[in-house]
């Protein structure tokens, strides 16, 4: 059916890379084909998927750029139904790249068009910007996931980015959706945890999911090992709030 | 004396805003002329400080776009010796903008150049990239404090980081020293965070400072009360280790 989900937040550090590699990792445990696209030049997700950016010649970044065809650069990955697509470091040099071409929001909807009856989910990692790769990736994704980590900084940077959405929904994507919000690396022994919950759900009301992300080092020792956190260790409470999400967002798809 | 220190990591919130705005706060108590620039669209550093990105028309955008002149941008603080030059969204467009003029990665530099014989440290706080800005930053600067959060994918990206260094070194700005480099969120239940702190000092021996940031949610409220740590809860861990730092940081300065 591809779904095309943008994962996208352009504060740093808000579990956007986490939240790609775990949550399309538990979508295609559930015999569902999913496609996660590493979108960022400092490749987080590459290297958090267990390949070696610095040696990577066949990446988004050749295919955004016209180098070679999109089919080339999918790789297979340690679960069955998910296959990847890498960055490199010279994504970095697209933005400037490509800011001269017609339609230059547009480039990656157009190389993704002939992949979405291949997979029924399509995930994209985006960089901590609101610049012409969140943009395109916005432009190419029916909706969005936004991770908000439970703290002040997180919840002020929201308001940018929900008029970055309105601006691609008015002039470049007019089916852009939210898909929901995200509440990341919650712990639960402070308060501005739940102040930062409280005032999400007041905001978002049921756009907020009901699974909480909590705070939990397995999650961040996971990629050192180049393993999504269901392969590293399943009974830890990342796996399971990961697992917990994809059953959420794929009830609410059925229901759609 | 004048010296400028740029607080960069393009790995996504690790600290950098934190560090600048507390370490810079810190250094002002002890009777030394601060100034605190911040360098970032997400304007993190300015809430922070207790300002309104929103609303603000003097910010260091108009500077580096020959708007205004730097000393129409210069606020007061609660702090006694610590002045500031809040940033704004605009400050996003700016890559775009000025790509195409001779010498960009040196606008800044020139642009604060009237202001080193006004302060003893300039601090200026930069955005998750390794964009025209962060360069320009560098450029400006005489040294670089590095925050590294105590994970996995903030050590990665450290090499891209001296990369980056290397090159304005080689060819923008032959005096750019590493000022010392930040271990920041250290959890001290975790292995990982042990395991990333010997993986610094053996890289980075030396100029791996004495003082470790801890986890400390505290140095996360605050901002959302316009605050310094200092002013915010002076008892904290979060509070003494930024003043260990400071200290720290005006004993390697008295004994060059
Ligand atoms: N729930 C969690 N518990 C503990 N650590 C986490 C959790 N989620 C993410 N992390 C860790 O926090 C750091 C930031 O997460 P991540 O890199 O996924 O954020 P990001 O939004 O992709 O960052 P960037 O803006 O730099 O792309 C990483 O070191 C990651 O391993
Ligand atoms: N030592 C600490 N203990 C607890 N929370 C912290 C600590 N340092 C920073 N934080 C919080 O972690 C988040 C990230 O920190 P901060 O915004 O300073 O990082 P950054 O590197 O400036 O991020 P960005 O890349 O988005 O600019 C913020 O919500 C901040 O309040
Ligand atoms: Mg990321
Ligand atoms: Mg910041």
């Amino acid at each position: 059916m591809g779904k095309v989900i943008a994962i996208a937040n352009q504060k740093g550090g808000v579990g956007k890379t986490t939240t790609a590699i775990n949550l399309s990792s538990c979508i295609a445990t559930a015999e569902v084909k999913v496609l996660l696209i590493d979108f960022d030049a400092q490749a987080n997700c590459t290297s958090g998927m267990g390949l070696d950016p610095a040696n990577l010649k066949n990446s988004i970044y050749e295919v955004i750029t016209g180098k070679i065809p999109i089919k080339e650069t999918i790789v297979k990955t340690s679960i069955k139904n998910l296959e990847f697509i890498p960055s490199s470091k010279n994504l970095a040099g697209a933005t400037v790249e490509l800011v001269y071409l017609e339609d230059r929001e547009k480039i990656l909807k157009r190389k993704i068009e002939g992949l979405k009856n291949k997979y029924d989910f399509i995930f994209i990692d985006c960089p901590p910007a609101l610049d012409l790769l969140t943009v395109n990736a916005l432009t190419a994704s029916d909706s969005v996931i936004i991770p908000v980590q439970c703290e002040y900084f997180a919840l002020e940077g929201l308001t940018e980015l929900l008029k970055t959405i309105e601006r691609v929904r008015m002039s470049l994507n007019r089916n852009l959706e939210i898909e929901g919000v995200l509440l990341t690396m919650y712990d639960d022994r402070t308060n501005l945890s739940q102040q930062v919950k409280e005032e999400i759900k007041h905001f978002f009301k049921e756009k907020t999911y009901e699974t909480v992300i909590p705070r939990n080092v397995r999650l961040a020792e996971a990629p050192s090992f180049g393993k999504p956190i269901i392969l590293y260790d399943i009974k830890s409470k990342g796996a399971s709030s990961y697992i917990n999400l994809a059953r959420e967002i794929l009830k609410n798809e059925k229901e759609k």
